[in-house]
């Protein structure tokens, strides 16, 4: 039996919003310390990692470890009939080919149950190594948000280049250029409005600007984005999610831009 | 495409 009970339930809509373009299917791995899915995209080009630990629900129980393939689009449409403050349930049973979603209102009085098909899905295993990282750079995500946005105006590709004095996001194409610079931050009122950088070495790297784009759909579930980089290995762009885990994407480098 | 492969590569070899 599995069964996880999120009183905050709109944390569920939130990162289903933050996957769903990006996947129209992937394996929910529900075991005794939590949920995890680890996807590429449809294109391969990235891959999603999203951890939800089981301290983080009101209720977590999982008898044997499962694993739920499912359909996004279809999960999707089933979140979207919660309310934004309705209490979320995911239940199946050891076996079964289905999986249950129980909305309940906060007063209780109206009760919804979904029941989904579930997917035999032939994912690969995939491995995220440890690495250290040269840079890790700290943001307001709407303000990561907001940059991505105006950049892709001018350009495919996003080059963020991090030094000790802060981090510059650049973008050229037909109309011009543009090039944003975000100092660190000196102490400031809230610790979300916050610029850190923590460099070890200065990195500059060229990324894909659809892809930051559609990982910043993920805004909502955190105030702040991390971004972490080192030369040649995979961006990643993690937002936590509340006090239950968190959502990390990897983003490839461009290569010869 | 070699952005894909760079990713694949960088995720299998872990």
């Amino acid at each position: 039996m599995f069964e996880a009970r999120l009183v905050q339930g709109s944390l569920l809509k939130k990162v289903m919003e933050a996957i769903k373009d990006l996947l129209n299917e992937a394996s929910f791995d529900c075991a005794h310390s939590g949920i995890l899915l680890q996807a590429m995209d449809n294109s391969h080009v990235s891959l999603v990692s999203l951890n939800l630990r089981k301290e983080g629900f009101d209720k977590y129980r999982c008898d044997r470890n499962i694993v739920m393939g499912m359909n996004l689009t279809s999960m999707s449409k089933i979140l979207k009939c919660a309310s934004n403050d309705d209490i979320i349930t995911m239940k199946a049973q050891d076996s079964a080919d289905t999986v249950t979603f129980v909305f309940e209102s906060p007063n209780q009085e109206k009760v919804s149950e979904y029941e989904m098909k579930l997917m035999n899905l032939d994912q690969d295993q995939l491995g995220i190594p440890e690495t250290e990282y040269c840079c890790i750079i700290k943001l307001p995500s709407g303000e990561f948000a907001r940059i991505c946005r105006d950049l892709s105006q001018f350009g495919e590709s996003i080059v963020i280049s991090c030094t000790k004095e802060g981090v510059k996001f650049s973008a050229a194409g037909d109309i011009g250029t543009a090039n944003i610079k975000l100092a660190q931050t000196g102490t400031v009122d809230k610790e979300e409005d916050a610029v850190i950088v923590d460099m070890q070495e200065p990195v500059t790297l060229t990324f894909s600007c659809k892809y930051l784009n559609m990982f910043t759909k993920a805004t909502p579930l955190s105030p702040q984005v991390c971004l972490s980089m080192s030369p040649d290995v995979p961006l990643v762009v993690e937002y936590k999610i509340g006090e239950i885990g968190h959502i990390r994407y990897y983003l490839a480098p461009r290569i010869g831009d | 495409n070699t952005e894909q492969e760079e990713l694949e590569e960088y995720f299998k070899d872990s």
